[in-house]
């Protein structure tokens, strides 16, 4: 076989026990219309750029994935992203980190990589940057959702919990098991 | 984490990735995703995106490893993969990469329980797969 696209939704714990058939099913279906976005980019003889950016915005833009919409809290309860992207034909290379307002930064990440003499911006400037590229900027609210919001609360309080056992010099055995992207 | 590689018709590989990073993170801390050569990778021979534990994922330049494995030691895009993901778990760290090749080979490893993963072919059949 041939294949001319790979796609992946992150990484981790993912089993059997803890997901409920309609969560898989919607992971699959997600997962099937990022492979056909990309592929009808590749089909109309696009670059792979293109095929890259339909088939990551359609994640980015779904709350199943953490990017995009969807994204984790930081510790100050904000989401916070960051994207890249490498076109292997002339090694040009482009990323943002530290974006808070950018609804696609695999768009901005390309804008950098096409419209910029730079490899990564960061923060404020990559904002900027993406507003001055004509990109969609959304209020930060737009990325906010409760599954995520309740990962964050869930983390804080076993961050509390491990605090309160190291100070009473007991064993540091809990784990904070959020290290995932 | 996502990720895609993409090959078109005139035979250019693309590989990017994109984030929320990592809950509950403080001071701006920055995982693998945006760094090329750790989380992203892609020359004129392969393409890679990589999810997991980011400061792993920089330690070993994981998707620029891949590529460097494929272009001094000739090993093929399965074999570099899944020796880069090794050498992450050697390490302490866990997580996946996805690869493609100029020639339509394809890699999708990982050290944990699973990965969110699919690929489709020249002929548009679609693969999905979750678990390991």
């Amino acid at each position: 076989k041939k294949y001319v696209l790979v796609i992946h939704g992150g990484a981790g714990t993912i089993t059997k026990e803890n997901m409920t058939p309609e969560k898989e099913k919607a992971y699959k279906d997600k997962l099937t219309e990022a492979l056909k976005a990309g592929y009808a980019e590749i089909q109309k003889g696009k670059t792979s750029v293109d095929a890259v950016q339909s088939a990551i915005v359609v994640m980015e833009n779904s709350p199943l994935f953490n990017a995009g919409k969807g994204a984790v809290f930081t510790h100050e309860g904000r989401n916070e992203l960051d994207a890249s992207v490498m076109y292997g034909k002339n090694k040009s290379a482009g990323a943002v980190a530290g974006v808070h307002t950018i609804k696609n930064p695999i768009k901005a990440a390309i804008a950098v990589m096409q419209k910029s003499e730079h490899v990564m911006l960061s923060g404020k400037g990559a904002e900027e940057f993406a507003k001055e590229q004509k990109l969609e900027i959304v209020d930060p609210k737009y990325f906010w959702t409760q599954d995520r919001w309740n990962g964050l609360q869930k983390a804080l309080e076993k961050e509390k919990l491990k605090k309160a056992i190291s100070q009473n010099k007991k064993s540091d055995y809990l784990e904070i098991d959020q290290k995932f992207g | 984490t996502v990720g895609a590689v993409a090959l078109d018709r005139e035979g250019n590989i693309t590989a990017g990735t994109s984030t929320g990073g990592m809950t509950n993170k403080r001071w701006n801390r920055i995982g693998d995703s945006p760094v090329i050569g750790a989380g992203t990778y892609a020359n004129a021979q392969v393409g890679i995106s990589g999810t997991g534990w980011g400061e792993f994922f920089i330690r070993s330049t994981a998707a620029r490893t891949v590529a460097a494995k494929m272009e001094y030691q000739h090993k093929d895009v399965k074999t570099a993969t899944q020796e880069v993901i090794a050498e992450i778990g050697k390490m302490g760290g866990d997580g996946g990469l996805i690869a493609l090749d100029k020639n339509g080979n394809i890699a999708m490893e990982m050290n944990t329980a699973g990965m969110y993963r699919g690929a489709i072919t020249d002929k548009g059949e679609i693969e999905v797969e979750i678990y390991k």
